[in-house]
């Protein structure tokens, strides 16, 4: 792992007084390749690497830490910082009902991440709806229907035969209705380069008014997390992003790659399959697996 | 990287960046690398063409893992189980393959094995109406492995060609949900000598290293004998197919290239690797 190849590389250093550009030239090639094999973004990592280069360089070798741990501190603290430093909530502001839109990629996980929500906000006392704004995969209503049902939480009936414009619209009426506060709206799957849907998803977007747009990814997306998250926030604005499936073993470099490109906070992290899966986004924790 | 006159190490950086940017990984780029690197030392590369060439060969070649041809009329039914981690399009690619098989004039069967996740069965039953073909399901909740049971008796009874088998996305990681497919794979085998008769791990190609992590567990856990990359029409290259093929020598057998019932192809290496460069 990183500590162990950072050991070797400093196992001449013992007694130099300073990191210096040449000591740590081959240190940073280490964190660097590291970064790339989590899944980092090339670009990403490379911005990153000078940034821990300028803070490591001149720096007195600490007594009580060895200089492969010194650098890792470093590069710890830049991660962890870089990636939002403490935890960020929900901005839930402005007229009632709160309109939550979650939006991605394929599969990302934001059907199942919708729900995860609403019983999160419940909990939190507010009175969440679902609204299943997929009218295009199969079963799709039916997936956020069950899930709601599950909940024992309000789910406005969609059918396929009707446009997600006219599904957000009649959603209003049935908040109030139902006395909710929130609306959490579910979108299709849909590629960034689908010029189409990204701008159905605007005309969403225009009749929700929605206080939080959040980007859904997968834990294990690679390079291509940049160009995504990159176009959802040029075209509707991301105010935050859910990153899901960390239970499994994904380093999840993306989560770095996406901050670096949006500078939105993940507010949220998806820790399994069943709906009380949902956790606070804790950036000094991402950092550490992210590193490995 | 276009444009360039000499071969130099801007160029060799510039290659460097197009390889991990498409997910080849580290590992795979610093040996394709390597390789060309020993031919430039040796004079035998001079052009930047003939380099970027020279990777797109030996990527072809990596990703044309020798394999025995698909003939799915060699077991009646040719039962072939499709598995792979949460959300990477098994049951949209069963339900495109469906289409496919019937178009080449075989009876298809679909099996219904996700019993866990919400409206599951009812995705695949809509497939299965939309390739008009028979699905075998039980009510939620069920044993997955009886699924499959009743599913190979359907199979054998009505005459079916291929019986598709639809399992619930799960992490590699967990041992009981692996433990379960594991299950589902003994059914299989109890029912008939040498079923399943392939077994086929599909991956979203904006998936990073961790596919291969995912290869390597379920190819231990029940054994993998072909791989779908879906996804491959958004802009991700899908480049950990690379280091799957090198490492663990598993075909891939089809590519999704869209959410509708015709978008499946053959995969094809030499334009895999024309994507790449
Ligand atoms: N292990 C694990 N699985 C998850 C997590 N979040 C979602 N899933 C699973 O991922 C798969 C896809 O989830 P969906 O909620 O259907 O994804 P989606 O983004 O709505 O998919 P589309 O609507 O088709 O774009 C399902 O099998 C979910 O159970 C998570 O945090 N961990
Ligand atoms: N753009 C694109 N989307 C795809 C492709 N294949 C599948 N999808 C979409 O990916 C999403 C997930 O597909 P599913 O078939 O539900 O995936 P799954 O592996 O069965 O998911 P789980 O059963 O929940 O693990 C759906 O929105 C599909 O339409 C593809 O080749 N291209
Ligand atoms: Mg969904
Ligand atoms: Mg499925």
């Amino acid at each position: 792992n990183l500590s162990d190849r950072l050991q070797k590389v400093f196992k001449y250093l013992k007694g130099q007084g300073k990191l210096t550009e040449e000591n740590i030239q081959e240190a940073l090639r280490e964190v660097r390749m590291a970064l790339l094999e989590a899944d980092v973004h090339f670009k990403v990592a490379k911005d990153f690497v000078s940034g821990v280069a300028s803070r490591a360089v001149g720096q007195e070798v600490l007594q009580s830490l060895t200089p492969g741990q010194q650098v890792i501190k470093i590069v710890n603290e830049d991660l962890t910082r870089l990636m939002g430093g403490k935890a960020e909530p929900l901005k839930l502001t402005g007229k009632l009902p709160n309109g939550i839109m979650m939006v991605g990629l394929q599969g990302s996980g934001k059907t199942t991440s919708t729900a995860k929500l609403a019983l999160k906000l419940s909990r939190e006392t507010r009175r969440p709806c679902l609204v299943p704004a997929d009218v295009h995969r199969p079963a799709a209503i039916d997936q956020l229907v069950t899930l709601g049902k599950q909940l024992n939480l309000p789910v406005y009936a969609s059918r396929t035969d009707q446009k997600p414009e006219e599904i957000v619209k009649a959603a209003f009426a049935f908040a109030r209705e139902h006395n909710c506060d929130t609306l959490l709206v579910d979108t299709a799957g849909r590629l960034h380069v689908d010029d189409e849907l990204m701008g159905e998803l605007d005309r969403v977007k225009s009749i929700v008014e929605p206080s939080e747009i959040l980007l859904v990814a997968d834990a294990m997306t690679g390079q291509d997390a940049v160009q995504v998250a990159d176009t959802f926030h040029d075209r509707l604005g991301i105010t935050g992003v859910v990153l899901t499936k960390l239970d499994g073993d994904a380093r999840g470099g993306a989560a770095l790659s996406i901050r670096a490109v949006t500078d939105c906070p993940i507010k949220y992290i998806g820790m399994g399959e069943k709906l009380d899966a949902l956790e606070v986004f804790h950036p000094d924790r991402m950092a550490s697996r992210i590193l490995g | 990287v276009l444009g360039k006159k000499t071969i130099d190490m801007d160029l060799l950086d510039d290659l460097e960046e197009v390889l991990i940017t498409s997910d080849l990984g580290v590992r795979t780029t610093q040996t394709l690398l390597q390789r060309v690197t020993e031919k430039i030392k040796r004079k035998e590369l001079k052009e930047p063409e003939k380099l970027r060439e020279q990777l797109r060969q030996e990527i072809q070649s990596i990703l044309d893992v020798p394999s025995p041809p698909l003939d799915l009329s060699a077991q009646h039914p040719f039962v072939i189980m499709v598995v792979g981690v949460n959300g990477v399009g098994k049951t949209t690619t069963i339900g495109k393959l469906a289409h496919q098989f019937k178009g080449e004039g075989r009876k298809v069967m679909l099996a219904a094995c996700d019993t866990f996740r919400a409206a599951a069965v009812e995705q695949l039953v809509l497939w299965g109406e939309r390739a008009h073909v028979p699905v075998i399901r039980q009510k939620s909740g069920s044993d997955p492995s009886a699924v499959a049971f009743d599913a190979m008796d359907a199979a054998v009874s009505r005459h079916m060609d291929v019986l598709l088998l639809d399992t619930a996305g799960r992490m590699h990681t967990k041992v009981n949900l692996m433990e379960e497919l594991k299950k589902v794979h003994r059914t299989l085998q109890r029912k008939m000598e040498w079923a399943p008769h392939e077994i086929w791990l599909v991956l979203d190609a904006t998936t990073g290293q961790n596919a291969l992590s995912q290869a390597r567990l379920f190819k231990e856990t029940i054994g993998v004998t072909g791989l779908i990359l879906t996804k491959l029409d958004g802009t991700a290259k899908g480049g950990i197919a690379v280091a799957i093929c090198d490492e663990l020598q598993i075909p891939v057998r089809y590519i999704g290239i869209g959410e509708s019932l015709e978008d499946l192809r053959p995969f094809d290496p030499q334009e895999f690797a024309r994507a790449i460069f």
